[in-house]
């Protein structure tokens, strides 16, 4: 469960600051599906960045399943990302020196998952992404939207309850693209948490929610009528 | 007038080699709006950046303005890039260390624009894809949409006469995203050759010609009915 209560960020330039999020509430259960449009600079990837547990307020509480997070050091947010949350980035932040197989490996590496079981999962992974002939390329050596496919096998390495994910299809064309909504759309049958930030109607379509932001805020959180 | 003949570029891994572009042959005239669609990985970008002379073919023959491309050394393919050619990377490619202002100066830096002009006309072309309000930020401290934005900036920073464009609305909302599509309207009124790679139906509806690639090759290339 995650309950964000009058969360703000703001980044200081010095000469100005930047409120990127602003008093923002926000609750999720267990298992919804929830996707995050707005408009470029509204916001979005701060507030994953917040709900991720990668970035910490400026003001306001966050609860992750009761427990608040800002009372945690670097480690223990660490290790409750690397448990409970999967995180797609926007810029796909993936290791330059690793293959595809070792970059869906790293967070199985941390949980100290055998060798041989990381890399039979990786390949499942993979393939189910689409990748299966990539796995030994490195990132200079794949393709934009396969980069993207990478970043998002990464984070369902660890089988995470939480996936966030900060536009996963924007480097995809349509059929590869919609072979991610049906992934994502297996894993909310699975019962995790989705949390999804895009321009693209396929995936917002899909979502039991969806929440608009507007300048750091809630501008609308409304139940899709045709999901 | 770009001009390709038979043109393949083979990635030599070692154990396997991947022919991202396969005995390919294109021309596009001055003043054409040409879109290149295709799936993930059919090699659109490896396409891009043989047109875009940041990269040789591994074999076959280009023409850029009936000059033979691959008899030129670096450096001078770096001038004709300065001159000639504005170029939008998939991943942005922006100087980390330089603000947004900076990085759309250096193109004309390189062509030896009086610093002032090149403050008043980055400043110009920042405001004209909305990011007046960030001229000051570095990459880091910019949105994904913002960054592509600056990207698009900069390649307009020279005034050059062909625009290869790859991905440029990926990260925009729907209404950032019109603002771009307008924007490259007026450029192909002004006359530019533009290129643009995209998995944008409003992009590609607003090409006068629509490719698709498909494993290295042309699969199609039609005159688009509705523009
Ligand atoms: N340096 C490289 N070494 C080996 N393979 C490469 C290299 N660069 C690209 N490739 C492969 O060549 C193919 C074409 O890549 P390219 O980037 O041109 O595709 P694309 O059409 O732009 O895809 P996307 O829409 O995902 O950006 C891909 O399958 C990719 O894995
Ligand atoms: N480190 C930073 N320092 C200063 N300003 C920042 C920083 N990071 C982000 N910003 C600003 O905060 C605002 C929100 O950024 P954010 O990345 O959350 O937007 P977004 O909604 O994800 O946009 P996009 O759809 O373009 O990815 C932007 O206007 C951006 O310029
Ligand atoms: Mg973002
Ligand atoms: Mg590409």
């Amino acid at each position: 469960m995650i309950n964000l209560d009058q969360v703000s960020k703001v980044y200081d330039m010095g000469a100005v600051k930047v409120r990127a999020v602003d008093h923002l509430s926000l609750r999720i259960e267990p298992g919804e599906s929830v996707a995050v449009l707005g408009p470029s600079g509204s916001g979005k990837s701060t507030l994953m960045n917040l709900i991720g547990c990668l970035d910490t307020p400026t003001d306001g509480a966050y609860f992750l399943d009761n427990e608040p997070v800002q009372n945690l050091n670097r480690a223990q947010l660490a290790g409750i990302r690397n448990k409970k949350i999967g995180f797609v980035f926007q810029n796909f932040n993936l290791l330059a020196y690793a293959t595809a197989l070792e970059n869906v490996e790293l967070p199985m590496i941390y949980a100290r998952v055998a060798g041989s079981e990381r890399k039979r999962r990786a390949t499942e992974i993979l393939e189910i992404v689409g990748l299966g002939a990539r796995v030994a390329h490195r990132p200079a050596e794949l393709s934009g939207g396969e980069r993207q496919r990478v970043a998002l096998a990464r984070a369902l390495s660890n089988d995470p309850e939480i996936i966030l994910a900060d536009e996963p299809t924007g480097n995809l064309d349509s059929k590869s693209g919609a072979e991610i909504v049906k992934l994502f759309g297996r894993l909310h049958q699975e019962g995790k948490t989705l949390i999804i930030v895009t321009h693209d109607e396929r995936i917002a379509s899909n979502c039991k929610r969806v929440i608009h932001l507007l300048d750091g805020r809630i501008d609308s959180d409304t139940l899709n009528g045709n999901s």
